[in-house]
C-alpha cells in the first residue's frame, strides 16, 4: 500500500495511508 | 456524537499518561462535506491534548491540501468530539 507524509509548516507530520474497505460506510 | 462524516480514532493504544495521542482520520460520507477531497485516504497525526487545539489542526489540514477551507468547521468538530470522548475517558479511569 502507498503511504504518503505531507509535514506541515508548523511542523506537524500528516501520514497518509489508504483507508481499508471495511472502515469505509456503506454509500 | 454527531454524525459528521468525518470519521477520527485513536492510531494507538491510549495509555492516559502522554498528552500527546496519535489519531487518525477518514471521510467517511464525503457528501457531507461542502466539497469532496482528492484523496480519500486516511490522515494520521498526533496531537497534544493540553496544548493544541482541534481547530489549529483541522486549519493544518486545509493549508496542506486535504480538505477544502469551508470544510475546517465540520473537521475541526470531529477532532473535537473524539479528543472529549478520549478526555472523558481518562477522567473515568484516573480521575485528577
Amino acid at each position: 500500500s502507498v503511504v504518503t507524509q505531507v509535514v506541515h509548516s508548523a511542523g506537524r507530520r500528516f501520514i497518509v495511508s489508504p483507508v481499508p474497505e471495511s472502515r469505509l460506510k456503506e454509500q | 456524537a454527531e454524525d459528521t462524516g468525518v470519521r477520527v480514532e485513536l492510531a494507538e493504544e491510549d495509555n492516559g499518561r502522554k498528552s500527546s495521542i496519535a489519531l487518525r482520520l477518514w471521510v467517511e460520507d464525503p457528501k457531507k462535506l461542502k466539497v469532496k477531497p482528492k484523496d480519500n485516504g486516511a490522515i494520521e497525526f498526533t496531537f497534544d491534548l493540553e496544548k493544541e487545539t482541534p481547530e489549529d489542526v483541522a486549519q493544518e489540514m486545509v493549508e496542506s491540501g486535504f480538505f477544502h477551507e469551508s470544510d475546517v468547521k465540520i473537521v475541526g468538530k470531529s477532532i473535537r468530539d473524539r479528543v472529549a470522548l478520549i478526555q472523558w475517558r481518562r477522567e473515568r479511569i484516573c480521575p485528577g
